[in-house]
């Protein structure tokens, strides 16, 4: 769902 | 276009009041200011996820006064029974955004 090596911005993932 | 954003004014005002009195840094809210507000609502943390994605526009972590709008929107539909939608439908999306 997210980019490899990217970190989420959602707070509640 | 010409279509009605569905916050309408006077739960946008109200929403409004809830984003100042929460202490926005340059008219945004960060994630951590929100979390607690949207967890004070007691639904599940994968629906609050959800309200989260659809919310956060433009994905930066944080959100406008208008995102938030968003997010209020749809905790409040959802604390009356209406299932939080799996993407953002038009009517959702502010005007701003468009």
């Amino acid at each position: 769902q997210y980019p490899a090596g990217g970190s989420s911005t959602n707070p509640f993932l | 276009g010409d279509l009605h954003w569905v916050v309408k004014p006077e739960e946008k005002m109200k929403f409004d009041a809830i984003f100042e009195s929460l202490g926005p840094s340059g008219g945004i809210l960060t994630g951590d200011k929100v979390k607690p507000v949207l967890l004070n609502s007691k639904l599940p943390v994968d629906i609050l996820g959800r309200v989260w994605e659809l919310s956060d526009i433009d994905r930066d972590g944080m959100l406008d006064r208008d995102e938030f709008s968003v997010a209020m929107y749809l905790v409040y539909r959802a604390l009356e029974g209406e299932p939080v939608p799996m993407s953002l439908p038009p009517p959702l999306v502010p005007p701003s955004k468009r």
